[in-house]
């Protein structure tokens, strides 16, 4: 094995790779290094699949999911369904160093992002509008529904629970690819 | 998604996760990116492990949190990542994802389960032999 320090991300995203790796070589501590790293990604929009304008939910809307983890103390801060703020790892920062908690959620954690002073801005582009108006002219297709009327498979929401259970499949894994991940 | 596991000269490890999520999803869904354990997990006597790939199926099985757990049982990284990825096949055969391992004496290695439009995993390595971040890759299980 080479001898530490050690920086390793999943995916090709060199950038970000290269960015945590200058911050410990400027005397930054790994926490420093993991947040710069991601903040990178987050501000390229690494593949489509970090950071604002990608990949919007069923309402067109981007929302943003990050943590951060200290592995000496054990303290973790997460943000989950973050809305219209754009350094969601900054906020996890935040959250890590600035409450008890461990993950904040939805409009409230935007609401703590505010008071830790980030700027609230719209997380839509024209390319996650675009990408949510052809989903929308494919009868909203693929989703996540199961079990549901009407067809999920075939037509868009609203939907309605369906009696009994007509559709037993498993997870979503035609869905997600490599294209659109976690 | 970026999974970032972050290991410094004294072994201080710290990880981190930030993800838009699936396309599409649920207005409300939340992936697996920020539970620790499931997107990033790190443990300064053990190093860090982070996933990527299917959310809804990966934070169930919480593996990175595992694949730190193989590592401080004795497994190296590249097997601890591939035993947290037949652990989750066993149950989920067809899932969609990778995990990247590090330990604390500078070792690491990385996982993914195979599929028809999967069959190779890229993630970036930077350590002190290189004088710039290296692309490297494996095939999946």
């Amino acid at each position: 094995a080479p001898p530490l320090p050690l920086v390793i991300n999943t995916w090709p995203f060199g950038n970000a790779t290269r960015a945590a790796w200058s911050k410990l070589q400027a005397g930054g501590s790994e926490l420093d290094a993991v947040e710069s790293g991601c903040s990178l990604c987050e501000a390229q929009q690494c593949d489509g699949s970090v950071g604002f304008g990608g990949h919007p939910d069923e309402l067109g809307e981007t929302t943003l999911d990050a943590m951060i983890m200290d592995g000496t103390t054990m303290e973790v801060g997460a943000v989950a369904g973050l809305r219209r703020i754009k350094n969601a790892i900054g906020v996890a920062r935040k959250v890590m160093e600035h409450t008890r908690h461990t993950l904040l959620v939805g409009e409230s954690a935007t609401q703590f992002a505010e008071a830790m002073g980030f700027p609230n801005e719209d997380l839509s582009t024209n390319h996650s509008l675009s990408v949510y108006s052809e989903w929308l002219r494919q009868n909203c297709q693929p989703n996540f529904w199961k079990n549901v009327i009407p067809d999920a498979s075939k037509s868009c929401g609203p939907y309605k629970p369906a009696r009994g259970l007509v559709q037993r499949k498993g997870p979503a894994t035609g869905k997600i690819n490599i294209h659109s991940h976690d | 998604t970026i999974g970032m596991v972050v290991i410094g000269k004294s072994g201080h490890t710290a990880s981190g996760t930030t993800s838009n999520g699936a396309n599409h999803k649920i207005h409300g869904r939340v992936g697996d990116s920020p539970v620790a354990g499931a997107g990033s997990y790190a443990d300064s006597t053990v190093g860090g492990a982070a996933a990527t790939g299917d959310g809804d199926t990966m934070m169930r099985f919480l593996p990175s949190y595992q694949a730190v757990e193989y590592m401080r049982a004795g497994d190296d990284p590249a097997s601890a990542c591939k035993k947290v990825i037949s652990r989750i096949q066993k149950h989920v055969p067809h899932f969609f994802g990778a995990v990247i391992c590090a330990n604390i004496t500078g070792g690491y290695g990385a996982a993914c389960n195979k599929l028809p439009e999967f069959s190779q995993f890229h993630f970036m390595v930077y350590h002190s032999l290189q004088s710039q971040p290296s692309e490297e890759k494996v095939d999946c299980i």
